[in-house]
């Protein structure tokens, strides 16, 4: 399993690095897991803002107009009004950080607008200069400051209790301790880890964490500890605040021991693999192995849910294109389902128990934004969206071999718009190779 | 009016202040509400 190594650095400038082109960055309402994601609405080109003017030459902090010229994710490249087609004061910003304002906020703080030293000169009426360019324009809703806190809210505490993936063993669960939140990422540390350091990276809503008892409750592996009591301040998460997966009806024709299908290998995300129903628990989940790599034991057995997007039939790749990581050592290359069914004297999964659901993501290749590194899940990367499948997106990470590629379903919790790191202060990876150019 | 869309977008009388005083205009905000 290839991991990257860390690069802690701070000053990466995403908006340099998008620049004035043909780069774009994937919008804020793809990402409906993010603050704002569900009520970033119409903010598009043209919107008008209050900005601090910070070429006023004034020894007290003022503010001008801006109007939004591109948007990537979070982020804006702004120009002051009077400077027309003039873009070379043009700046990038975080529309979300609180000091940017809906027009009319200055008037109801008793402030004046001051409009920067370099244009002051061009305009004897700013008021008919301003009624001019404002009326019939677009601003921000007058409670959008407000609505970015309420969306930053995090229902996870630290020290409640979940039960989520062994990363050393994929086929069982632990309990673990939320012990920080960030941007509704979670750092859960396993149970039993005296110091801490045994922890795992996921967003609250990752299908790899659930409710204590989850596990008892579908029949899935799960390694006991010999904690025998809460420790205080210790309290279960609630299970309201987990991911719901959809009911599934399990009585009629379903998914039986021996299927084959194809899958995301959870191991190396880059491939989609031959695969195998090991074991049906309920509630539709299903412990699915690589065939090829599985250890005896079923040790590195994997749990997915029957409606998860990273489970396809047989055919999937072929009729899409995409390359099938056939079984680790069958030689009978090129890899035919047909001939493979037939030695293994096995069936292929009904190709109606998949979740064939696309929602209208909104993704386009060679959107920009941030994505978690699942291999190494603390790191949030700069990455493109490469390709689209139906629901599946190929991310690349900006800088490093495609073979650190991974596939990603479009509403991951995993994948967040351009400025989520800045907006949050979660930590963002920059891409593994850059000029000075795109530092701040 | 700003294209149709999902939201609901609001004409308000927004007011702005300047050295020279004080004024109003028309702008159109998004209404979340609904």
């Amino acid at each position: 399993v290839k991991s990257k190594t860390v690069i802690p650095v701070k000053g990466f400038d995403w908006g340099r690095y998008i620049g004035t082109g043909d780069i774009n960055g994937a919008p804020v309402g793809c990402f409906k897991h993010v603050p704002m994601g569900t009520s970033w609405g119409d903010l598009a080109e043209g919107v008008r803002v209050e900005v601090p003017n910070t070429d006023s030459g004034l020894p007290m902090k003022v503010y001008w107009i801006a109007g939004v010229i591109k948007l990537a994710g979070n982020k804006a490249l702004l120009r002051y009004e009077g400077f027309d087609g003039d873009s070379g004061r043009d700046f990038w910003c975080n529309i979300c950080v609180p000091d940017i304002h809906p027009v009319g906020w200055c008037a109801a703080g008793g402030k004046p607008l001051v409009p920067p030293k370099s244009i002051q000169h061009k305009c004897t009426n700013w008021k008919a200069f301003l009624v001019k360019c404002l009326t019939g324009a677009k601003t921000l809703p007058i409670d959008f400051s407000t609505k970015v806190q309420q969306s930053m809210q995090f229902p996870f505490k630290k020290l409640m209790r979940v039960e989520v993936v062994d990363k050393t063993h994929l086929c069982r669960t632990r309990v673990a301790l939320v012990e920080q939140v960030i941007g509704g990422r979670l750092r859960l540390v396993y149970e039993e880890c005296e110091d801490g350091s045994d922890d795992f990276w996921c967003h609250m809503y990752s299908p790899l964490i659930h409710s204590i008892g989850w596990s008892r409750g579908i029949g899935h592996r799960f390694k006991r500890s010999d904690v025998s009591k809460k420790l205080d301040g210790q309290v279960d998460a609630p299970g309201q605040l987990f991911a719901k997966v959809k009911d599934v009806d399990q009585s009629g024709e379903w998914f039986k021991d021996g299927m084959k299908l194809e899958a995301i290998d959870p191991l190396n995300l880059s491939a989609i693999c031959v695969a195998t129903v090991r074991k049906v628990l309920a509630d539709g989940y299903l412990m699915i192995g690589i065939d090829g790599s599985e250890a005896a034991d079923g040790s590195d057995w994997f749990c997915y849910h029957s409606t998860s997007p990273s489970i396809f039939p047989a055919g999937f790749c072929e009729i899409n294109t995409i390359e099938l990581t056939p079984p680790r050592g069958y030689t009978k290359l090129p890899f035919r389902w047909f001939d493979y069914l037939r030695e293994t004297g096995s069936v292929a999964a009904p190709v109606k128990l998949f979740n064939k659901e696309v929602p209208n993501h909104g993704f386009r290749p060679g959107m920009k934004l941030e994505a978690v590194d699942l291999m190494e899940p603390r790191l949030v990367c700069v990455a493109t969206v490469t390709r689209i499948v139906h629901r599946l997106l190929r991310i690349h990470f900006d800088g490093w071999e495609d073979e650190y590629d991974q596939w990603v379903d479009c509403e991951s919790p995993d994948l967040y718009p351009v400025g989520w790191c800045q907006l949050t202060g979660y930590q963002l990876q920059p891409p593994a190779v850059l000029g000075e150019f795109y530092w701040d | 009016a700003p294209e149709a869309s999902g939201r609901k977008w609001e004409q308000k009388q927004v007011q702005i202040k300047t050295l020279e005083g004080e004024f109003s205009v028309t702008m159109w905000a998004s209404d979340d509400k609904k």
